[in-house]
């Protein structure tokens, strides 16, 4: 079923904001991971709390959200994560 | 003996445009070729949009959540687990495993060696040519020499009067040459270096994408409801000379409309340029009698914005940057064993107007992650597949973290696909 298939990305920053080096942060710099799920229905990204020195991301902290809907917006345009209001985290992301 | 050799073609910064993708503008004759005798992957992710990180994910199998590699600082040896990678399985199962050209991303994290000696069997061979990409060589309308992102050149004009692509290809097929005659299955890995960034290129490729043809990204404004963390402000690129030259406001500061038209057309026509050399190579293979025993392997490490969301370059996880091309050709699988003499990887001019359009292979929907490539290919050779890793993996040598795509290669679907193609 095309549905189950799943794709994991993902993208350090060093900041919430852009900065000289966001887009290839060192190790020791990176303060945020953005974590995306992909189906072949939309793309939710969280971008969360990251320790470089515990390598341990805090998903109860979450920085910022994007989900996509494929069908409606295959450009990723029109992010509609506070429309849903962040929703709660889909279960398979719960640490 | 009957072990199937593998050719596994790695290209640097490629998204999915390409004619077998379905962009209409791009010609990739050579790549639309081999896709039309392959099993084409539309949906596959990078587990990060950037070189080190997404080239040790895959050849180690493992998400960079456990090579802890997000940069390109650290060797996964060192900083991990001493995970093996796919050229060092298939060298512990006999193969001679080559490296021609980008495999592993040069520098710390591949130990300054691209991970020799575990992967390969003989020294990673790296085009000489090489040095002088981010030197002073183009040409600019000043008729002076500079450090430009946009950089079609005369290739006679260049240091050493070639490219670097050029020259992996030669190895590439000086390699295959001495293979043909070895007892031994091989693993070969070619890198080609171009769509990634300087645009260098041999400026007749200019002529197949006319400016007056290209047309901007279909979303080249910031999205309103971009979070500023999820945007990648491209800072790479704005250091080179003509970038730099435009004083554009960091972060959001838009490219001038004509130029952001100037870096696509340069981007397809890299495009292009490589898909000639993954041609030549192709046809080395089929002129070897090669082509009945052997895998081939197709894919990029990530994609690249081309002014999509107001963004270029990688580092980020738009869909445009992590999608790459996926494609696996397996004789007697993906297209009937070639009868004796028969060609199917004859190169193609992309400058030919006649080239015929390619009738496409078999292709999945499904999403699938390059992390798979390490139990896919070899399953596909006939390989034990390594077991799926325990969490965490980091004091396990061999295992994986992506499924295995070999269900999508059942020979019934094809036998069935083929009659119905007959």
């Amino acid at each position: 079923n095309p549905r189950e298939s799943i794709a994991y990305s993902q993208y350090p920053r060093p900041a919430d904001y852009p900065q000289w080096n966001s887009d290839k942060p060192n190790l020791k710099d990176i303060r945020v991971m953005g974590y995306s799920i992909r189906t072949i229905d939309y793309r939710y990204t969280v971008w969360v709390s990251f320790n470089p020195h515990e390598f341990l991301a805090n998903f109860s902290d979450v920085h910022a959200g994007e989900l996509y809907f494929v069908d409606s917006d295959p450009l990723q345009d029109h992010n509609m994560y506070n429309d849903t209001r962040g929703g709660d985290l889909p279960k398979s992301w719960t640490p | 003996k009957d072990a199937l050799n593998v050719l596994l073609i790695i290209v640097d910064d490629l998204r999915t445009s390409l004619g077998c993708y379905g962009d209409k503008l791009i010609r990739s004759p050579n790549i639309d070729q081999l896709a039309s005798h392959s099993l084409l992957f539309q949906n596959a992710f990078a587990q990060q949009a950037v070189c080190a990180p997404s080239r040790v994910s895959f050849l180690t199998g493992r998400r960079p959540d456990t090579t802890r590699l997000y940069d390109f600082n650290s060797y996964w040896r060192v900083q991990a687990g001493n995970f093996s990678t796919i050229p060092q399985y298939f060298k512990e199962n006999g193969y001679v495993t080559m490296s021609v050209g980008k495999v592993f991303h040069p520098g710390i994290s591949s130990n300054h060696s691209d991970d020799s000696p575990y992967s390969w069997s003989v020294l990673p061979y790296h085009p000489s040519s090489e040095k002088y990409e981010n030197t002073k060589t183009c040409r600019g309308p000043d008729g002076e020499l500079h450090a430009n992102l946009i950089c079609p050149v005369d290739v006679a004009d260049v240091p050493e009067g070639t490219l670097p692509d050029k020259q992996s290809t030669k190895k590439a097929i000086q390699l295959l040459e001495k293979m043909k005659t070895s007892t031994s299955p091989f693993f070969l890995a070619v890198g080609y270096h171009k769509p990634h960034i300087p645009f260098r290129y041999p400026k007749e490729f200019q002529k197949l994408y006319p400016l007056e043809n290209i047309t901007l990204a279909p979303d080249p404004q910031v999205p309103p409801g971009l979070p500023p963390v999820a945007y990648n402000p491209w800072m790479d690129i704005r250091q080179r000379e003509d970038v730099e030259a435009l004083n554009l406001s960091v972060p959001y500061g838009s490219i001038p409309v004509d130029f952001q038209k100037k870096i696509r057309q340069s981007y397809f026509a890299s495009v292009s340029y490589m898909d000639t050399q993954v041609g030549h190579l192709l046809n080395a293979l089929d002129d070897l009698q090669l082509t009945n025993s052997t895998i081939v392997a197709f894919t990029s490490d990530h994609g690249w914005a081309l002014g999509e969301h107001g963004e270029w370059a990688k580092y980020s996880n738009f869909d445009v940057t992590t999608r790459v091309p996926l494609m696996f050709y397996v004789p007697g699988r993906t297209a009937p064993l070639p009868e004796a003499g028969e060609k199917l990887f004859r190169y193609i001019d992309p400058f030919d107007s006649i080239s015929e359009l390619m009738e496409p292979g078999r292709q999945v929907k499904d999403l699938v992650e390059l992390v798979s490539l390490f139990p896919t290919l070899t399953g596909l050779a006939g390989l034990h597949v390594p077991p799926h890793c325990p969490r965490p993996s980091f004091h396990v040598d061999l295992c994986r973290e992506g499924q295995s795509l070999l269900k999508y290669f059942q020979l019934h679907d094809l036998e069935e696909d083929l009659t119905l193609r007959g």
